[in-house]
């Protein structure tokens, strides 16, 4: 454990307790995608089958489960609980496209040929594309609330946080996991525009929006 | 070899 990958936790942490919280206080999911919450279930659930099968630490084994439970919390809030104020119109990407190449891409490109190997690698290339729908919502409603652009913000801070641990690792570990890093830089990448409109509109004191 | 992809990581 170094201050990257701590901090890139903490990010993570912040980025789903900052999407509870807006749901919760609003009592409305609005601008939210529900398919890019679905997947980020599916993410979870397919990477920390482990939990089965090998301990790391108390951290590691509490973070997971709270990983899982809190996706499926919002799953519930969106489908269920605050279902009317889900803009299910402006949600239209279509998961299968994300969902099935990634899943061909698990099999044919792994560390190791083993069933949970596999889910492992998936959940990999999986959560780095999980946030196009987020992504393709905003811009086609042209606009998110600053709270959500503030969810975005530590989600893509997350990712870049884990970037450095692995720079890290590589030089002071001897660790280095190809598709985890370059799965990671992609997820990473897809948010470099959002981040610019971050730092140079929401910093500003300005709502996230996009030029028409 | 194992060890370069531990899955130690969240």
């Amino acid at each position: 454990m170094n201050v990257f990958r701590l901090l890139g936790d903490m990010s993570h942490l912040l980025a789903i307790l900052i999407l509870l919280l807006k749901m919760w206080k609003t009592r409305s999911c609005a601008g939210i995608s529900g398919k890019t919450q679905i997947l980020f279930a599916l993410v979870f659930t397919t990477r920390y089958l482990d939990l089965f099968s090998s301990f790391i630490s108390i951290y590691n084994t509490t973070m997971k489960l709270f990983f899982i439970a809190s996706s499926y919390f919002t799953i519930f809030l969106m489908y269920s609980k605050f279902k009317a104020t889900y803009d299910s119109n402006h949600d239209s990407f279509r998961m299968e496209f994300l969902v099935v190449p990634v899943g061909g891409l698990a099999f044919l490109v792994n560390h190791e040929f083993l069933p949970l190997e596999i889910l492992w690698t998936f959940s990999i290339y999986l959560e780095s594309v999980a946030i196009l729908p987020q992504l393709f919502m905003v811009s086609k409603t042209g606009e998110a609330e600053t709270i959500t652009s503030h969810y975005l913000f530590a989600l893509g801070s997350y990712r870049l946080l884990y970037i450095f641990n692995w720079v890290y690792r590589y030089y002071f570990d001897g660790f280095f996991d190809l598709i985890a890093v370059v799965a990671g830089c992609v997820q990473t990448i897809l948010y470099c525009d959002f981040f610019y409109l971050y730092i140079t509109k929401v910093l500003k004191g300005k709502k996230l929006s996009l030029p028409a | 070899k194992a060890d370069s992809h531990s899955h130690d990581e969240l």
